[in-house]
């Protein structure tokens, strides 16, 4: 007599992937742009 | 790169499949242990929220009565504005007739136009119901369309489509060992007793004893904001993103368990649980403050035990003896 109902688990942004690669790029990049920033020409 | 943003990639949320009217339509719902009332979009609703869901049109069932009773209801989430509407509603093979339900004519952007559910479905008691209501729980509890008032969630870490709400019975398969039970304190949440919070030894929450509500509309685990400062200060000292929530994966193994005692058992939950992994890299922390808002549960300080917390244990509703049933999830 259990009735059973599947749920679906899922993030709320369907973007979640994508974004995440960004922000590893974004990390990647970081330190190198901190270091050129302190060459007034590059900035 | 926000530091909001990436707060929301991590509210996974658990949804299932419900139809409502004759022809049926369907709607996929989340399944709320932290509210009572039932609603769907309506066709006549033009917010941006509305018009990336599936929405209800009363036109369309022959069984659908109007109410024109004006509603509005507020969750965490965001809020909606409606009417009420009664039709028949299906879950699985469990039918319920005259049904009244809310219609969205208006919706709060933000979560609930991010999320992959259509609509609500609450579970937790009638008093917490837009009054004059009957929550659709107690509609198949008095009606004897389950054999025993109770319900059961069984939430995976796993995206595929094992997680599960029963209704009507226990599957003891979804847990292991027994089930422990724990009396519900005031019937209206899912609310219980909670005595203590510790991490390696130290109180970092419910020093006085303190009221924790199961809710599996939550997320996280939320708190009093000091506290879950505190909380976040002690495991994270060097945060990341300029965001005391995020961590370097690297921290996972050397933090501590957090221990919730409740009526008298000890509740673990270990860090990979807590911690969420957002990408190699960066982890997540499942700490969220903003429970002081909750004033009206006869006490200074409530927790809500989330998602993150019910996929380590299996959860039990029993509205026949007013308690909760835990055990560790199989």
């Amino acid at each position: 007599c259990i009735v059973k109902i599947p749920l679906t688990k899922m993030k709320t942004m369907q973007e979640a992937i994508r974004e995440k690669q960004l922000l590893e790029d974004f990390l990647d990049e970081q330190p190198h742009s901190l270091s050129q920033h302190s060459d007034p020409d590059k900035k | 790169f926000s530091s909001h943003q990436l707060k929301n990639f991590q509210n996974a949320v658990y949804f299932g499949t419900i139809t409502i009217g004759t022809p049926p339509q369907e709607f996929q719902v989340n399944f709320d242990t932290g509210s009572s009332d039932l609603w769907v979009p309506s066709v006549d609703c033009q917010s941006p929220s509305c018009s990336k869901h599936k929405r209800f049109d009363p036109q369309k069932s022959t069984t659908f009565q109007p109410l024109n009773q004006k509603i509005e209801l507020v969750y965490g989430s965001g809020s909606m504005k409606g009417v009420l509407g009664s039709d028949t509603i299906q879950i699985g093979n469990l039918v319920i007739v005259n049904q009244i339900f809310g219609l969205s004519q208006n919706q709060s952007s933000g979560v609930l136009e991010q999320v992959p559910y259509d609509g609500i479905l609450g579970l937790a008691y009638p008093s917490l119901a837009i009054q004059g209501t009957t929550p659709v729980f107690d509609n198949l509890k008095n009606r004897e369309v389950i054999s025993e008032p109770v319900f059961a969630f069984y939430l995976s870490s796993r995206p595929e489509n094992i997680s599960t709400v029963m209704f009507g019975g226990v599957d003891h398969t979804y847990h292991k060992g027994k089930l422990q039970w724990i009396p519900v304190t005031q019937a209206r949440f899912w609310q219980v007793a909670m005595s203590s919070m510790t991490m390696n030894g130290n109180v970092v929450g419910c020093s006085q004893g303190c009221q924790a509500v199961v809710d599996t509309g939550t997320s996280l685990l939320v708190g009093p904001t000091h506290l879950v400062t505190d909380i976040l200060k002690l495991i994270n000292p060097n945060p990341i993103l300029n965001d005391e929530q995020m961590l370097s994966c690297d921290a996972i193994n050397s933090l501590p368990t957090l221990l919730l005692t409740i009526n008298g058992i000890v509740y673990p939950v270990p860090p990979d649980y807590y911690i969420q992994r957002f990408s190699e890299r960066i982890c997540f922390i499942s700490f969220q403050g903003g429970t002081e808002i909750l004033k009206n549960l006869g006490t200074s300080e409530t927790w809500i035990l989330g998602d993150v917390f019910l996929r380590l244990y299996f959860s039990v509703y029993d509205r026949g003896n007013n308690r909760i049933g835990l055990a560790p999830a199989a």
